[in-house]
């Protein structure tokens, strides 16, 4: 199985 | 002070029908360079990134920067009022609690005003790093849809894979299993028919369909799409918006486990 990846994991809040 | 009048009115409408399904509430930022968005879908896996220059306004007012909460169902709703042919001038007071959609028919004859009201959105802002990507794949629009369309009938995830032959998706499911490869074609006649892969080294990853058929939504803004993928980075799916700008999507990879 795969697992879905957050946004969060790869750009970081500014 | 903004006020800023887009003679083609229906881009912007387009522009909303790409990106309400993915994200209800979202700050438009308005500044000298232009009217930009940037928002993230509710589980954080989907970004949108939406850019329409100053210069592809007919008439680009804004005194000082602004950030204008909208709830993009109701901001729809308005822009369905507009006509396609339509002019539509944005308007809104510094520190007010409302923006005004002014659409005006071609022929002058016809003029109306939607007043919206803003809301407050805490929305958080991500700092997107400049890559190079391992490969970029140019393609018809309205393939990739095609494409992602068919594959979710299959489907809920596709593994997007490019090598030097070309671009493939794959997809599978309780029925079977599906493969699509488009190789690199240049078409003399019309350059949106192209496919045209640039790749530094291959690449493979998985989305989930839902997400992207989400972003064909964009489908009518531009003929061609762009695929910007690094291994183990989120996908861009970009449109052009004719002459002003571009629709950004990002998309988090899905990882085995």
């Amino acid at each position: 199985g795969s697992s879905q990846t957050s946004l969060r994991h790869y750009f970081v809040a500014t | 002070m903004l006020e800023l009048r887009l003679v083609q009115g229906s881009l912007l409408k387009k522009v909303l029908d790409a990106i309400k399904d993915l994200v209800t509430d979202a700050n438009f930022d308005c500044s000298e360079s232009g009217f930009s968005l940037q928002a993230m879908d509710s589980s954080h896996v989907a970004l949108v990134a939406l850019l329409l220059r100053s210069d592809g306004f007919e008439h680009y007012r804004c005194d000082r920067n602004l950030s204008m909460g909208m709830n993009l169902t109701n901001m729809s709703k308005m822009l369905k009022c507009a006509g396609n042919d339509d002019i539509i001038t944005i308007k809104a007071d510094d520190g007010g609690d409302s923006v005004t959609f002014m659409f005006e028919s071609p022929s002058q004859d016809k003029v109306s005003d939607f007043e919206m009201k803003l809301m407050d959105i805490d929305s958080e802002h991500l700092g997107i790093p400049e890559t190079e990507y391992h490969a970029i794949v140019k393609m018809p629009s309205a393939e990739f849809a095609r494409i992602c369309r068919d594959l979710s009938t299959i489907g809920d995830t596709v593994v997007i894979s490019v090598s030097k032959d070309g671009v493939k998706f794959s997809t599978s499911g309780d029925i079977g299993s599906a493969n699509v490869v488009c190789r690199q074609n240049n078409s003399v006649d019309n350059k949106d028919n192209e496919t045209v892969i640039e790749m530094n080294e291959p690449v493979s990853l998985t989305f989930a369909l839902r997400y992207l058929n989400s972003f064909t939504k964009a489908t009518t803004l531009s003929n061609t799409v762009t695929l910007s993928m690094s291994k183990e980075l989120p996908v861009v799916v970009e449109y052009k918006i004719a002459e002003i700008g571009h629709i950004r999507f990002y998309l988090a990879p899905k990882i085995e486990d």
